[in-house]
């Protein structure tokens, strides 16, 4: 039902907060601890991603859905090349990555409150 | 067989010209059994409609046909989008300096050299023209202008006398038409170089009661320009084929994901079209 | 309880997303329709603000629903800022003004995602 | 009586040093009756700061607390804030050149003068000084660094060696001593310009077996760093009154909304400790 859509996508975009301050933690603090922590939130946000395809894509919204999950693995993935080429010491390479998080990151939260806002109108 | 998932972008999705390219599109899309997303600025704004391109990529979609809108701005995107492993095509404005896959559309600088010499064939003695261009940042706009300057040095006769930007919206058209009648009173002919620009400018001319001794062209044959051209209020316009570039787009694009072959360059047809070539 | 506030906060998102595309459409279109759009978006966006001091305010919440009403009055009075300076010809005011709206009108999304959030936490 | 909403907003909200001005700021909001905010980045980043002060604006606060960073880009948007009717006043670091109300905080040049002159006094012969600052862009790092060299310049036996940005954060401020030291064995002093560089200092120093023939002078008095000075491992730091920033922060604030007349330089104490001067 409704109710429960709106509590995976705010679940999703809380997800993707949560992961990409992580990341810009364990890149400025470089303490093994918000690795850890990096670990277990992108694994939280992976397995939330999954409660898409069952539960609040339909026939209307399955693009933006489409997209939306997409966008959550482009955002995932770029984290995973941030903290490698980090480990790496290569630093043109991880701000780029870290770049493009943030900016997937944003794409994420404005795709939320799309997706929140055509809930309403069917709601 | 995959369904493949294309976007569309669009300079501005609700103009009448962008509304026949999506159509040919969507025809082509349900055709081959194509998800065909339609999205881009409300109104022409250069930042949204690269954030759209960078929010289809990040969605991982099969394909993105887009105009090249500037070339410095959309080479980079487009050849980042294109490094992630997504084909690009632009479509009625090219990006020639890219690494997009195709281009679909209209020689704009063709275009604009018809324009010029249809002025010339069309009109007599002394003529000062205005041109009122979609955008001044549009390579698509900045080339029709162009090609038409380029036809009319042949005769001294004619000059440009002012250049105005409607922002591809009628009622701007409008305003600056007005804005330069005000500057040059003596301007004998207009120009347009977008959708809606010709439809603007003769709203103006009309209003100040001066359709019949100033010359208009301007581009495409929305419904409303073809009315134009028939009652005379204007006299020319450069056709395009917006719903054949969408259409073909989207085909071009099946093709490249096949690992079809495909030509580069695909200029769609353009002419010149005076009140006795219409139906 | 929890839904409603859902609903609400992001009736206001999408409000405020629509309000701010029709004072674009206005002044770049410049049709009387689009300032009629935009009155009557602007007043629905002020009746649904007035729901947030009785239906989603709590003590855990007040300073933000506090600074998000807020917002949304700034959001407004930019607005009604550019329409003035807009129909007064004044490009260089109308243009500060309408900049101001977008940066506001992000921020109200953004405090939106974190209401959304801490929403999340408590049920 | 009104419930004033006021907000602090750091360089770093969870830095040690930090909570202990959000601690000061609190207890004074508590005996006014003032409702506290304390927002800020979780990093120190510029352009996050000066959103949360911007968000803070349009959500029609009634006072702002902050730290001046960077005359060119916080100037104009303290300017602008106080032009929308919201009072400003500067913590930590100063922005004299903007229309803030008021000012509370160490003197950050003449704290640089005293660290420079303690240097002076501790040490004897060549000296060569490696600085670690906390950050390139900001004023009070700035102003530390100069009030310092301009100290050293008494004596030609003392030359700055080197200087690089810890980021504010103690990780940082180890790698670059690690960096330094590798690049300039011969160092023979470390200045530490913002609250944890210190720690990061000596935490190298000793692994490098390098505490007792390096000479160490930091900044504040957090737990650990008032533990390397009982030890020995570092040799002074200059103390600042963080608590009572934020203290007098909100309580001046709250005079200025009253209406009351209020002093707009409010210099807190700061002066170099030594191991002797500890209780
Ligand atoms: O690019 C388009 C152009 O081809 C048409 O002529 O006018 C509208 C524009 O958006
Ligand atoms: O500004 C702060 C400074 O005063 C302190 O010394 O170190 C931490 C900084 O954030």
């Amino acid at each position: 039902d409704s109710f429960e859509r709106f509590i995976i996508l705010n679940q999703i975009s809380k997800q993707t907060t949560e992961v990409h301050e992580s990341i810009n933690a364990y890149v400025i603090e470089k303490s093994p601890r918000y690795l850890d922590d990096y670990h277990s939130l992108r694994d939280q946000l992976m397995n939330e991603k999954e409660k898409l395809i069952g539960k609040v894509e339909n026939k209307d919204n399955y693009p933006t859905v489409t997209n939306y999950y997409n966008m959550i693995e482009s955002f995932l993935e770029e984290c995973e090349r941030t903290i490698e080429a980090f480990q790496a010491e290569d630093l043109n390479q991880y701000s780029f990555h870290l770049n493009e998080a943030a900016k997937v990151s944003r794409f994420i939260q404005d795709t939320t409150l799309s997706l929140l806002n055509s809930e309403l109108t069917s709601y | 067989k995959p369904n493949y998932h294309l976007v569309l972008v669009p300079e501005e999705i609700n103009n009448d010209y962008w509304k026949l390219v999506e159509k040919g599109a969507r025809s082509a899309a349900e055709k081959l059994g194509v998800t065909l997303e339609y999205a881009g600025p409300k109104q022409a704004n250069l930042e949204e409609h690269m954030r759209t391109i960078e929010m289809a990529a990040a969605a991982k979609v099969d394909g993105i046909m887009t105009q090249g809108l500037s070339e410095e701005q959309f080479t980079p995107l487009i050849n980042s989008t294109i490094q992630k492993g997504i084909p690009v095509i632009t479509v009625d404005t090219d990006a020639p300096k890219s690494e997009r896959l195709a281009y679909i559309g209209t020689d704009n600088y063709y275009a604009g050299l018809l324009a010029g010499k249809a002025l010339l064939a069309d009109t007599e003695g002394e003529v000062n023209v205005a041109i009122i261009t979609g955008r001044f940042d549009a390579t698509h706009q900045k080339l029709r202008v162009e090609g038409f300057k380029d036809a009319i040095k042949e005769q001294d006769r004619v000059k440009v006398t002012a250049i105005e930007d409607s922002h591809i919206t009628r009622i701007q058209a409008a305003e600056k038409t007005y804005k330069i009648l005000q500057e040059y009173p003596d301007v004998t002919a207009f120009y347009g170089t977008s959708a809606l620009d010709a439809i603007g400018i003769s709203q103006v001319l009309e209003q100040m009661g001066k359709t019949d001794n100033v010359y208009v062209i301007g581009f495409d044959i929305l419904p409303e320009t073809i009315k134009l051209l028939q009652s005379g209020k204007i006299e020319a316009t450069v056709i395009q084929q917006p719903y054949e570039m969408g259409y073909r787009s989207v085909e071009t694009m099946v093709q490249i994901l096949e690992g079809k072959t495909i030509d580069e360059i695909n200029h769609t047809e353009t002419k010149v079209i005076h009140r006795e070539d219409l139906p």
